[in-house]
């Protein structure tokens, strides 16, 4: 569909991408843990797409089984290229 | 209002009350404490509650000040009473 070709580009051409609802903590902080890390995601609320929300929702799902919210798309290739892969793996070590 | 007093009767017959959504991350991990700790809240889940569920919320705000859930109601004596606040004060001791 449509749908899931731009999701698809979206994903592709970003080192980060977070699906994420405004109101949701754990999304809040998904975001805040890149931000702390010196990433930079691409951020798509889907509480704020009116109707798309939900079809982007069901999109994802389809693309990889994951229904819920935050959504996480990491590129490591792209990342390691920005100089920021380092980071992301130090805090996987910690934790 | 109706709907205050319904929320404030709720508050006092309860010695644990939790508003809650049933889809928020925040929302479970308080529930699973509680059961996890022999503590039976009174859950309210206000996505379930149709066009009641936001007016709850409000009505929540005007009585605490917290829009956000979960929002969770603890009458200490009650507890005490059922012999159920030790487990809760060791929980928060630990932390
Ligand atoms: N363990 C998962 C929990 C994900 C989850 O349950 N997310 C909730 C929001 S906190 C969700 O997407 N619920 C369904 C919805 O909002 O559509 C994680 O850490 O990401
Ligand atoms: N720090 C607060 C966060 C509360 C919060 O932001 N809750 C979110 C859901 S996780 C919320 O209620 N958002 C507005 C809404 O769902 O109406 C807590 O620990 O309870
Ligand atoms: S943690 Fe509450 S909606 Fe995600």
């Amino acid at each position: 569909s449509r749908l899931e070709d731009t999701v698809k580009k979206t994903v592709s051409e970003n080192p980060v991408v977070v699906y994420s609802k405004t109101w949701c903590s754990y999304s809040s902080e998904v975001k805040t843990l890149f931000k702390r890390l010196g990433v930079e995601p691409l951020v798509i609320e889907l509480d704020e797409m009116g109707a798309q929300g939900p079809q982007v929702q069901k999109v994802l799902e389809r693309l990889t089984g994951q229904h819920t919210v935050p959504n996480v798309f990491i590129d490591t290739v792209k990342l390691h290229r920005k100089g920021e892969l380092e980071s992301l793996l130090s805090e996987a070590n910690i934790k």
